[in-house]
This record gives C-alpha cells, sequence and structure tokens, in this order.
C-alpha cells in the first residue's frame, strides 16, 4: 500500500 | 534489501549489543546517558506501533522485537539493576528530555505525511530519533574520560545513519517514486550530529590514542 510504502525499514 | 540497508541494520544491531555487553558483562554504565537510552525506547515504542498489524517481513518483526526489548531492558538495567545504577553519572547526565521531546511532537503533528494517529507517531519517532543521541555527545563532551566500549557504541551508532543514507541513495536511483523526504531530513540532520564525534575518533584511530574530546 502507499501509505506502508516509506515502512519497510527500521 | 539492498547491501546498504543490511549493513547499516547490523551495525544498528551491534552497537546495542556492545552497549548490553558493556552493561551485563562489565556491570557498568559509566559515560552512558540514561536520557538518551530513554528517548531511544520511546522512539522504538512510537514507531513500531505498527509491530503486530503491518507485516513487512520475518526480519523486520524480529529486528523490531530486538530493537523494542534491548532498548528497555538497557533503561531497566541502568534505572533498576543494583549494581549497574551505582556506575550512572546521574550529576553529568543532566539533560532535560522534553527540551527534545516536546519540540518533535510539535513538529511531527505540523508536518508529516498523513494525519493520522499511528502515521503522526510514526514521524514523532523520527524527529526524535534524530535527536535523541545529544544528551549522550554532552554527556561524552563533559566526563571527556571516554572507555573504549563507549566510544565504539557511538562510532557504531553514527555508521548506521551513514549506512542509511548511502540505502536511500541506491533505493532512490533503483525503486520507482523512492521519495521519503521527512525520513531523509530528519535522517541527514542525525547524522551530521555524529560528524565532530567521528572526526576525533579517527583522530585517536590514526593516532592510535585513547579518545578524548577537547573540552
Amino acid at each position: 500500500t502507499e501509505q506502508s510504502e516509506g515502512h519497510d525499514e527500521l | 534489501m539492498n547491501i546498504f540497508r543490511l549493513a547499516g541494520d547490523m551495525t544498528h544491531l551491534a552497537s546495542v549489543l556492545v552497549l548490553l555487553l558493556k552493561i551485563h558483562t562489565i556491570k557498568s554504565c559509566a559515560g552512558v546517558s540514561l536520557k538518551t537510552q530513554e528517548l531511544y525506547a520511546l522512539v522504538f515504542a512510537c514507531r513500531y506501533l505498527d509491530i503486530f498489524t503491518n507485516f513487512v517481513s520475518l526480519y523486520n518483526t524480529v529486528m523490531k522485537l530486538i530493537f523494542l526489548g534491548s532498548s528497555f531492558s538497557i533503561v531497566w538495567y541502568m534505572r533498576y539493576h543494583k549494581v549497574v545504577r551505582r556506575s550512572y553519572d546521574k550529576d553529568q547526565d543532566t539533560f532535560r528530555h522534553y527540551f527534545l521531546v516536546l519540540p518533535c511532537l510539535v513538529l511531527a503533528l505540523l508536518i508529516n505525511e498523513k494525519f493520522t494517529f499511528k502515521e503522526v507517531m510514526w514521524t514523532f519517532s523520527l524527529y526524535l530519533e534524530a535527536v535523541a543521541i545529544l544528551p549522550q555527545l554532552v554527556l561524552l563532551q563533559r566526563t571527556r574520560n571516554i572507555d573504549n566500549l563507549t566510544g565504539q557504541y557511538v562510532f557504531l551508532l553514527g555508521a548506521y545513519r551513514g549506512l542509511y543514507i548511502l540505502n536511500w541513495i541506491y533505493r532512490y536511483f533503483t525503486e520507482p517514486h523512492f521519495v521519503h523526504w521527512i525520513t531523509w531530513i530528519s535522517g541527514l540532520v542525525q547524522t551530521l550530529l555524529y560528524a565532530d564525534f567521528f572526526y576525533y575518533y579517527y583522530q585517536s584511530w590514526k593516532n592510535n590514542q585513547k579518545l578524548h574530546l577537547p573540552a
């Protein structure tokens, strides 16, 4: 999804 | 996942392990800022609110659990362990949390990608992580007498930040639409805060001397 795109990093 | 991201995560993990090693085996937290450690615990608690709802990979979930567990156990050790807490330089570690927490919270409310609770908390964690090292750097400057493990801890944290920047550059050129201004700018600010420390760390390494920060 668009929102979680940037949240795959720690 | 690219090599820079993996190397960044591994140096981040190594920094935490070095700190836990120091605390657990030497039973000392001399030179370690409890303020910084509490801020990191807050950073991870706010950032990983999605840990059970947004599954990225087993790797991500395991790493999140490690960072949450280690940051809270470091805080526990420094506050409550009957031997470790005695080595804490309480009088030197005087940085006020709210000087950092409040501006970051206000900034996250004003500048975010989406005005939802989770997204604002995630943004807040990025801003706070950028400045959370400040109490530690101030403490190093004050005590000046820096042992090897504490020096390596800060060095590894700085290396982790530098590698994340390389990771973003790599992703920008290899992944379409990979643009994340908030992450990049706060990450860049965070890395710049280490520049001064890195300079003296390099000097002491080059001259094979004990790390010593100027007053």
